[in-house]
């Protein structure tokens, strides 16, 4: 990626990974649409052998050879009798059965976890830099279990199998399947033995925001990465002949449109479909059309797309209308006319004059990049928010990365829209999703397992989690982009991640498996359920245990209040979770703070048991409880604080969100 | 009955093989072979789970279920890009 290595602190990270660093025999395993082994992101200058004890393999398939890999992408797989059972032969008219990606995804998040450096890398000269990964020196092995029509679970578990047997260190998977329990969740499934076996996986949040409730991956022993802005756009704004301008972003790297303004309709007014003004293939009047700018409103159809069916019909240009489902999020494109995307307010003015100018015109003038942009990370409209509607004790997502208008890796298939008409082809592209976020976290565990060889995957999870922050420098909390108010860790979990800290967080909150059983025990599975999630048939929770979902040493909290039955309003209540730090930093004497403000969050006292925590020695654990105290709040209320424990050079923060249920 | 086949994943209780058996595959295939003489094993598990995926009608699946050593039968879930 480009931008994100500095917006990430990444030159800084480097400095503080020790000499004896082994990021070079870290392994990251990516399940996704497969790889274009042929880009120079896969270069593999500078790497030392395949890592001993790599068990992977390359595996020849159509348009792709076995001696494709190298010493950075050191193995690659293709999953597909799951896809094929259900959906019938792979079409090789359309995809290669093969690890090669013919979509672009796959090549898109392996590059941005753990690409090498490429210099003067761009996607038709926006975002230009030095394309790199998390990673670079770590390795790349990739699992093809995406096809045109979807991923389908037997395909991801054959491959999940397959890459912790193979030797992956960390998994990164940029997909989901809805909501469903732990135990009927085979990405759950899967990533629980992989955390037994030391291996981290890391999942994207989901693509279901603003709304809430809408997260996937939420199993505690999965890593669940939402989407914030870089400090870079791309704008295009808007100019309309009654003088106004109004900011819009776009990725058009074609013919300028003419100085002079155009003729601007509204695609409403120039189709005979009822919903015309959507732009969907062949709704548009031609004659109503020709030569001049339309706005089209965001829906149904792909942004892409719209614009490919204003180019068909003539248009000249186009202006595509957030809507309120998408409130002022700017995701760029790379149109195949001259077009740039506007939030939902400018564009329900400038649909406003279109509609009531007796001589609507328009022109659009393109700005190229531009960083530095504040403020910044702002947590994007469409990644997934909490409250985890699994388990409401555990908070979700864990934190959030860089997520939006993100450069890497692309397909040599398709073009950067992934139309079929779009005949372009080019190395990197520029997307957006928690499907890009995801393998920034994917690439920074990398990181820290390369630095930190020994540490579990629950503790490399910590060092993400209480080293993020919420707050930019000035200590306003973090944006939301859906409401341009605060936003809260039911949006962004801990916060941003923040490399650089994460390397050396001084404590960490470390969970084993057991602990997990225990986490299961407290849901009140099955003996069945249990095995099925952990492979443990002969596991029995104890009856002589009180096991609570609260017991789970997570590196944030998420306290539910119950009202009173049918009162609707809660009475004063006590609950008390326990945590337990282990030192990983030198010796220290850690103080805790707490704050407790956002939302109703006032309402709860909450006091720490011991407030002050001497380590002595690294590997040294200690547990504190932490009590909190309600007053009587309506039901539906929601509050939040932040724990901080710091010796005065460490800060081990962790988020609270109180909810009265 | 037959056309309505589905693919389920079978997770196995591994330590409930019966003696008989020296290979997991071989239960699991005879397992699969007792409750259909058509079902085809797509994949077997034996690190991040134990078991197998199959194609199944709804009624195989429920006879699974009963079966020594079965742990879940669950129907395959599709699973999107984000």
């Amino acid at each position: 990626t480009t931008r994100t290595p500095e917006f990430l602190g990444l030159d800084k990270a480097e400095g503080l990974v020790p000499e004896m660093n082994t990021e070079g025999d870290v392994i990251v395993g990516v399940l996704d649409t497969g790889v274009w082994p042929e880009r120079s992101s896969y270069s593999d200058a500078g790497l030392g052998p395949v890592p001993a004890g790599w068990k992977g393999m390359c595996e020849q398939g159509t348009n792709f050879s076995a001696s494709a890999c190298n010493r950075k992408l050191i193995g690659a797989r293709f999953f597909s009798k799951g896809y094929e059972a259900s959906m019938g032969p792979v079409d090789e008219s359309r995809e290669s059965r093969s690890p090669r990606d013919d979509d672009g995804h796959g090549t898109h998040t392996s590059t941005t976890a753990v690409g090498s450096s490429v210099p003067s890398a761009s996607l038709l000269g926006y975002a230009a830099g030095n394309a790199r990964g998390m990673a670079v020196r770590a390795r790349l092995a990739v699992y093809k279990v995406c096809w045109t029509g979807g991923c389908f679970s037997s395909d991801i578990l054959a491959a999940m199998d397959r890459a912790v047997d193979d030797g992956c260190h960390v998994l990164s998977l940029s997909l989901g399947g809805g909501m469903s329990d732990y135990y009927r969740d085979s990405v759950a499934i899967g990533a629980f033995t992989a955390m037994e076996k030391g291996v981290l996986v890391s999942c994207s949040a989901g693509n279901a925001g603003p709304s809430a409730n809408t997260l996937s991956n939420v199993a505690p022993w999965i890593t669940t990465v939402g989407a914030g802005t870089l400090d870079r756009d791309f704008p295009a704004y808007v100019s309309l002949g009654n003088g106004k301008n109004y900011s819009g972003v776009s990725l058009y790297s074609g013919k300028s449109l003419p100085d002079s303004p155009l003729p601007f309709v509204y695609a409403g007014n120039v189709s005979n479909s009822t919903n015309g003004n959507l732009c969907m293939p062949g709704t548009l009047i031609p004659s109503l059309v020709a030569g001049k700018i339309v706005l089209c409103d965001r829906g149904i159809n792909a942004r892409v797309q719209k614009g490919y069916v204003v180019k068909t019909a003539g248009g000249a240009g186009m202006v595509l209308a957030n809507t309120a489902a998408n409130g002022e999020e700017l995701v760029a494109d790379a149109h195949l006319l001259p077009a740039t995307g506007v939030g939902e307010k400018a564009a329900n003015t400038i649909r406003s004059y279109v509609l009531s100018d007796p001589n609507p015109t328009a022109t659009i003038v393109f700005s190229g990049t531009k960083v530095n942009i504040r403020p910044s990370p702002v947590v994007a409209a469409f990644s997934s928010r909490g409250p985890n509607s699994i388990t409401s004790e555990i908070l979700k997502p864990d934190l959030i990365a860089p997520g939006v208008n993100i450069l890497a890796g692309w397909t040599g298939a398709v073009g950067p829209t992934g139309l079929a008409v779009d005949s372009r082809r080019v190395e990197f592209n520029i997307i957006s999703g928690t499907s890009m976020s995801c393998p920034h976290v994917s690439g920074l565990a990398a990181l820290l397992k390369g630095a930190h060889p020994d540490w579990s995957p629950a503790a490399i999870k910590s060092a993400l989690m209480t080293t993020a922050y919420a707050t930019y420098s000035g200590g306003e909390g973090l944006l939301d982009v859906a409401t341009g108010r605060p936003a809260s860790p039911f949006d962004y979990g801990a916060g941003h991640v923040d490399p650089p800290r994460a390397l050396d967080p001084g404590l960490v909150y470390d969970i084993t498996p057991e602990d997990y059983l225990d986490f299961l025990c407290a849901l009140n599975y099955t003996s069945l359920q249990i095995a099925s999630v952990s492979k443990r048939s002969d596991f029995k929770c104890s009856g002589e245990r009180t096991y609570t979902v609260s017991g789970l040493n997570y590196p944030s909290f998420a306290v539910a209040f119950s009202t009173a039955s049918g009162s609707g309003v809660s009475s004063s209540t006590t609950l008390t979770h326990e945590r337990t730090l282990t030192n990983v930093g030198p010796a220290g004497t850690y103080k805790a703070t707490v704050v407790t403000s956002a939302g109703d969050g006032g309402a709860v006292k909450v006091a720490v048991d011991p407030n002050v925590l001497e380590f002595k020695a690294a590997g040294e654990k200690k547990s504190y409880k932490v009590i909190f105290t309600s007053g009587s709040m309506p039901s539906g209320s929601v509050g939040f604080g932040r724990l901080e424990w710091t010796d005065g050079k460490h800060v081990v923060a962790s988020p609270m969100a109180f909810s009265w249920t | 009955e037959m056309k309505k086949k589905k693919t389920y994943i079978i997770h196995m209780a591994k330590s409930q093989m019966p003696a008989s058996f020296s290979e997991h595959q071989h239960w699991y295939e005879a397992s699969l072979t007792s409750v259909s003489s058509s079902a085809e094993m797509l994949y077997s598990y034996d690190t991040v789970i134990h078991g197998f995926s199959a194609r199944l009608s709804p009624a195989e699946a429920r006879a699974l279920e009963l079966t020594e050593g079965v742990i879940s039968v669950l129907p395959e879930t599709r699973y999107e890009l984000h």
